[in-house]
């Protein structure tokens, strides 16, 4: 464990930590892709269904049960206590064009032709196009509340220093991991132009509010 | 599995 992957599970965390308290603060999930959160959940559990049979630490296993609980109670909280406030209609990103995409990489790269293997392979590729149901759904707002521009700040924050992880684990083990090292730069790729917004605009105090 | 170092992170 080094201080990037601790500092970014850690942020990775703090995402769900401040999305679950924006639901429950306002009683409402307006403004947040219910899209999203569903492949969240699909990423956690196809690539952490390794926690049956494939132990690491403690602190490995409890992250697991956090990240896939999680975000299964926000997806709760979404489609059943405060169901009114979601608008479908400003949430129409087609998830199909991430999913099957990932499907077609996972079976093309992979550490092997096993079920876990090509299924922890589609999650981390899931993984970096998830978010594009939100973003896209910010687009079409054109803002947003300063809750979940900070959810999706700490939640890019995190991808990005799994970067200098892989890069610092290279260096000190000698072990590359290729797929997870390219899925981190396209995803925190498609974070540029929020990050550029949230720099120009959120750390200046101003509201969230696209060009 | 050499390769697989991911599946000892999240």
């Amino acid at each position: 464990m080094n201080i990037f992957r601790f500092l970014a599970d850690l942020s990775h965390m703090a995402s769900i930590v401040i999305l679950i308290l924006q639901i429950r603060k306002t009683k409402s999930a307006a403004g947040v892709s219910y899209k999203t959160q569903f492949l969240y959940a699909l990423v956690f559990v196809t690539r952490y269904i390794d926690i049956f049979f494939h132990y690491v630490s403690l602190y490995n296993t409890f992250m697991k049960i956090f990240f896939v609980t999680s975000t299964i109670y926000i997806l709760y909280l979404m489609r059943v206590q405060y169901k009114p406030s979601h608008d479908p209609n400003i949430d129409t990103f087609r998830i199909e064009y991430i999913i099957a995409p990932s499907a077609v990489l996972a079976l093309i790269i992979n550490h092997g032709y096993t079920l876990y293997e090509i299924l922890w392979s589609f999650s981390v590729w899931l993984e970096s196009g998830a978010i594009l149901p939100q973003l896209f759904m910010l687009q079409r707002t054109g803002e947003a509340e300063t809750l979940t521009v900070h959810y999706i700040f700490a939640l890019g924050i995190y991808r990005l220093l799994y970067i200098p992880n892989w890069i610092y684990r290279y260096v000190t083990e000698g072990r590359v991991e290729p797929i997870a090292f390219l899925a981190s730069l396209i995803q925190t790729a498609l974070y540029s132009d929020f990050f550029y917004i949230y720099y120009t605009k959120v750390m200046q105090g101003k509201k969230f509010e696209l060009p | 599995n050499n390769g697989a170092v991911g599946h000892d992170e999240l």
